[in-house]
């Protein structure tokens, strides 16, 4: 993904979008919602929101027009430019433009309107162009992208997110604490040098610690974690989880306790969990697993119990033959049992009691240890 | 002689991607640029960072692939600078 030069972006979460005008390529009630659902779109994993007015100068205005039309991108006739959108900004910047030149259509048979408008208004956000070919944020627009099936590429949301963020809480939740909660008396307390963590795991780009009923919130656009209780994003979620593991190409988080695991993804439960570990492959005479993470290069995914780990193959879905194998072999300096584990910037971070083990997974050797919290600003 | 078709083409071609370049890849608007210096490294320099920007082979000519891509409805907002 890549930003606007000086990365311009709004300060704000709330923003106001118009309809200008219309084409007469759709019904206007069609018009509307492909327009709404494209904003939902980045809404759903941002902090941002949108509310539309029907006068007045909103953030984003959304207007169709045809060759010159009052800025320095003049339109060029059918086919070629579609559109285009303006970084955030006051005035015209944010703003979102659609050649009428183009046919406008809500399936595929011309220029699918709820796809060129969610592509723009990732401008409008302060989105630039992507170079990965299944990004929304391609500049060549595909008509073969199968509607029904529409989401953001792990590109968009990443750069979507290194902007604004992630929602952890999705915008139609009921209102949902985000403020950090005062740490009282029998909350475990960040700087704590002996603190040790029940799981970690990433998520949309930030970094989620364990402990009993609470997590820390770990984002790299801020020193300071968020503190929160479990229960205030995930209210059916045990406390003192196990594990926990994010399969980015899933968009979701595994949590793991006993022999049980959900699935999350964002602050929402997926249906038909909790499941059993044992359907994940792990022989019956594992009870409880200690520490997970899932590797997205190589597509597997690691369960660490007491001094032993199996591999589970992300793309086959099923548990890899020849393990498990012991941790200090192909772990060599790291000490089982492990507590928790996540990989971030290319190592694999193990937590064992209030060490941390920065692994690297290329070189095979532990190459830092440090004190659990070292990520809690302390 | 009239321009054959051929050449008519390869000269449409031409046009297609410098306005391309021009566009959405900064390159200068020096409309000899093409037609005196076609082989100008700044143009093969430019025809290649599209080709990489776009995931297609770096070939630095005007291949199939790439005239193909560049005839390709897109978004008016350019691939690099500002």
């Amino acid at each position: 993904f890549s930003t606007f030069p000086g990365m311009p972006k709004w300060r704000k979460t709330h923003l106001t979008y118009r309809i200008v005008n219309y084409t007469k390529d759709l019904p206007r009630d069609a018009v509307d919602s492909a327009i709404e659902k494209a904003l939902t779109v980045w809404e759903e994993v941002t902090p941002l929101t949108f509310s539309r007015i029907y006068e007045g100068e909103a953030d984003i205005m959304i207007i169709f027009a045809v060759r010159e039309h009052g800025d320095f991108l003049p339109f060029d006739g059918p086919g070629k430019v579609l559109a285009h959108a303006y970084p955030p900004g006051s005035g015209f910047y944010g703003d979102a433009h659609f050649d009428d030149d183009e046919q406008w259509t809500k399936d595929t048979s011309g220029i699918n309107l709820f796809l060129v408008a969610a592509h723009e208004f990732g401008h409008s956000l302060g989105l630039q162009h992507s170079t990965e070919r299944e990004a929304l944020m391609y500049p060549v627009y595909d008509p073969l992208t199968d509607l029904t099936r529409f989401r953001l590429s792990q590109d968009d949301i990443n750069g979507i997110q290194f902007l604004y963020g992630s929602p952890l809480v999705s915008p139609n939740d009921p209102v949902v604490p985000t403020e950090s909660v005062p740490p009282e008396p029998g909350t475990p307390a960040a700087c704590d040098p002996a603190l040790s963590f029940d799981a970690i795991s990433t998520l949309r780009g930030e970094i989620l610690f364990f402990k009993g009923r609470h997590f820390w919130r770990k984002s790299f656009r801020t020193l300071e974690p968020e503190f929160h209780l479990i229960s205030s994003f995930w209210p059916s979620l045990p406390s003192g989880i196990d594990a926990a593991y994010e399969v980015t190409s899933k968009d979701t988080v595994f949590i793991f306790k006993g022999n049980q695991f959900w699935a999350i993804r964002g602050n929402e439960m997926q249906a038909g969990y909790p499941r059993g570990i044992h359907t994940l492959g792990l022989p019956s005479t594992v009870r409880k697993i200690d520490a997970a993470f899932s590797d997205k290069e190589k597509k597997k995914t690691y369960f660490f119990a007491e001094d032993k780990y199996w591999r589970f193959d992300e793309k086959r879905q099923s548990m890899e033959p020849g393990f498990p194998k012991q941790i200090v072999e192909d772990f060599p300096g790291v000490e089982p049992e492990v507590d928790a584990v996540f990989k971030v910037f290319g190592f694999y971070y193990f937590f064992s009691g209030s060490s941390q083990f920065e692994f690297d997974p290329n070189a095979k050797k532990v190459t830092h240890v440090l004190k659990s919290n070292s990520w809690l600003n302390c | 002689y009239p321009l054959d078709r051929a050449a008519r083409d390869k000269e449409d071609s031409m046009e297609l991607v410098q306005q391309y370049l021009e566009n959405y890849y900064n390159l200068a608007k020096d409309t000899k640029q093409f037609v005196r210096r076609k082989d100008s490294s700044p143009v093969v320099k430019k025809i290649q960072e599209m080709q990489k920007f776009l995931g297609l082979e770096v070939t630095g000519k005007l291949d199939s692939d790439t005239l193909e891509v560049i005839r390709k409805p897109r978004c008016g907002i350019p691939d690099v600078g500002s």
